[in-house]
């Protein structure tokens, strides 16, 4: 499950 | 290809100071968590570009080359965006928290941060051909990222909301511009619109 609050986009 | 422009023209002419404010405080509110998160040295790098970047465009436009800069016809008024998107991040985000607050606003003042410069491209009715590669390339980056998030739909489960929305309403504004790039700039002619 992707984490969304560590963004990893810029 | 902003901060290279003005650097090596020693002028501002053309380019909306406005949104380049936007954008530094775009980059700015995005990218607090260099103090929180490491995801990659690449990552890393290209946020302490962009700040840099965004920070060396409003120096040269504001400081260095201020009295080449168009100011007259940069009259979009930013209040009527950081306002209703400063309501907005708070009211629709992912968590309550600071960080997560000043990155939602980031990125939906990203998604309108260029109004101010296409507003005064519609009032002068022109710009240079190297203003519209800037903005092609820019608007691109984000056009590109919608591809991109549906590849992680598929292949990662990866679905951020907030980020999908404004980044289809950041492409939609571009795309009257894309029009104007390709049926004018590529086949080699300036940008200038009707009066």
């Amino acid at each position: 499950e992707y984490n969304v609050y560590q963004h990893d986009e810029l | 290809i902003v901060t290279f422009k003005i650097t090596i023209s020693f002028i501002a002419l053309g380019i909306s100071g406005k949104s380049q404010l936007l954008f530094a405080l775009v980059f700015t509110t995005r990218y607090l968590d260099l103090f929180t998160s490491f995801i990659s040295l690449y990552n890393t790098s290209m946020k302490l570009i962009y700040i840099a970047c965004s920070y060396a465009t409003v120096y040269l436009i504001y400081m260095k080359f201020k009295a080449t800069y168009d100011g007259n016809h940069d009259t979009f008024r930013v209040e009527f965006l950081i306002v209703p998107v400063g309501g907005l991040s708070f009211l629709v985000n992912h968590d309550f928290s600071p960080l997560e607050i000043l990155w939602t606003f980031s990125i939906y003042l990203e998604s309108v941060a260029i109004l101010p410069q296409l507003f005064m491209i519609s009032k002068t009715g022109e710009a240079e051909t190297i203003t519209t590669h800037y903005l092609f390339f820019l608007g691109l980056y984000r056009a590109l990222y919608l591809v991109n998030w549906i590849w992680r739909y598929y292949f990662e489960g990866f679905f951020d909301l907030i980020a999908v929305v404004a980044g289809v309403v950041q492409t939609v504004l571009y795309c009257d511009f894309f029009y104007l790039y390709v049926t004018k700039v590529l086949k080699g002619k300036k940008l200038s619109l009707p009066a």
